[in-house]
């Protein structure tokens, strides 16, 4: 098996941060 | 002689590119718009695996804004599909499969060892190049918890009010079809003939329904473990609100009641044996019930009886046990009524139990459900992708 490197962990936000940010982008588009 | 200038399947990586632009065509196609029959009869849980072999395009590009992009948009699509189908058993069955086996591909891709064990060595070359995904793992992980409870919540809606007259009041004992305790009218009956009344369900019909929604989640390619956890609320929902009609109702407290429901009962764990859903727990969920129903035929007369009826009911608590005592109402002018000191002694004998005071069930009750880690043996290289999907912006790699 090939020595695999250290992955950068990707940040995310949580299931309800994420809903929030859906609302706001859905309320700012017309 | 045709010329074959396909590449063959082991050139392909197991991936799938796709330019940026075409990320929201892409939710738009293989999330918001697909439905459940589109996909029948190809790999089960396609989308998750279409999902992950971008997911894997971008971590192997080295593009973590795509990668974020992309899952932001899966689960945010997810949700919004879910939300708009939140009475759609069918639905919600298909992407808790699907948000399921891809919550599974990252774990199974992600390099960590624990979740490498029963990979191919070409599996472990398709794991994840660049980024940890642990953090989305957990947001696929509450999503599909989520849609776990709306799968419960659509199923149970379906089928609460089919328990009470399938458990109860119809007759699937063809030689009991009018035995009903004195004074009460046969009140299936009496439904039956009302033109503005409910609906009165059979067993069979309850059965039948329990077979649709396992042969739908069979389809999607639900783990198998997540259908044992499902059936075995919808069971504890069977129990719960079957036991409390029981202790609020007196004409269903009767001889030919218990005989019915043992029968009822007993069908139901046969319908988990033929569908080998017997080890899911589902079966010891029906446990009140059962005792319930042997409770109703048993004789309530000596002391001995009394002894057989506090070994027999451990799962009914003494205010339930007292309760259909009470209720109990005899068939005919030859059964006698269940006597207060036959009661008294029951009483007696169950103090030291100490049982909470409790005489309904919560119907509402859930038990914590769990997605066990479950591998796919399918090879990524080898997928497929319909042209029905109308996926060609997609480039196999």
């Amino acid at each position: 098996r090939p020595p695999s490197r250290p992955r950068i962990l990707l940040k995310a936000p949580t299931l309800a941060e994420m809903e929030e940010m859906n609302i706001s982008e859905e309320e700012e588009s017309p | 002689r045709q010329v074959t200038v396909q590449r063959k399947e082991k050139d392909f990586e197991g991936m799938l590119e796709y330019n940026k632009e075409d990320e929201a065509l892409l939710a738009k196609t293989l999330i918001n718009d697909i439905r459940p029959s589109t996909v029948s009869g190809t790999v089960p849980c396609l989308p998750a695996y279409i999902l992950f072999m971008c997911i894997r395009h971008a971590d192997y590009i080295n593009d973590d804004q795509k990668v974020e992009s992309l899952l932001t948009s899966t689960i945010n699509t997810i949700k919004k599909v879910l939300k708009k189908n939140n009475d759609d058993f069918e639905m919600t069955s298909f992407w808790l499969a699907n948000t399921s086996r891809l919550l599974h591909c990252l774990k199974q891709y992600s390099g960590e060892e624990g979740f490498m064990t029963h990979n191919t060595p070409k599996q472990n070359e398709h794991c994840l190049k660049n980024f940890d995904l642990t953090e989305y793992r957990q947001v696929l992980s509450d999503l599909s918890i989520q849609i776990y409870q709306q799968l419960i919540k659509v199923a149970e809606g379906i089928i609460q009010p089919m328990i009470v007259s399938a458990m109860l009041e119809s007759e699937s004992i063809p030689s009991l079809a009018g035995v009903k305790p004195m004074g009460y009218r046969n009140r299936s009956s009496s439904l039956d003939t009302d033109a503005d009344g409910p609906t009165s369900y059979t067993l069979q019909a309850l059965i039948k329904q329990l077979g649709q929604f396992h042969n739908t989640m069979q389809d999607h390619g639900l783990d198998p473990e997540i259908i044992g956890q499902v059936v075995r609320q919808l069971f504890h929902c069977i129990n719960a609100v079957t036991l409390n009609n029981l202790l609020l109702r007196k004409d269903v407290c009767s001889w030919s009641t218990g005989m019915q429901l043992r029968y009822n009962t007993s069908q139901m764990e046969e319908w988990l044996r033929a569908n080998n859903l017997y080890q899911s727990k589902a079966a010891a969920t029906l446990e009140p019930i059962i005792q319930a129903a042997q409770l109703l035929q048993v004789k309530k007369k000596t002391s001995q009886d009394a002894e057989a009826i506090c070994t027999l009911c451990t799962a009914l608590t003494t205010q339930q046990i007292v309760k259909i005592l009470n209720l109990y109402t005899p068939l005919n002018e030859f059964e006698e009524r269940v006597t207060v000191s036959f009661i008294r002694n029951i009483q007696n004998r169950l103090q030291e139990r100490n049982d909470p005071p409790q005489l309904l069930l919560d119907t509402k009750y859930t038990f914590p459900v769990l997605f066990p880690y479950s591998p796919s043996a399918l090879s990524l290289e080898t997928l497929h992708i319909p042209a029905s999907l109308n996926l060609d912006f997609l480039v196999r790699v």
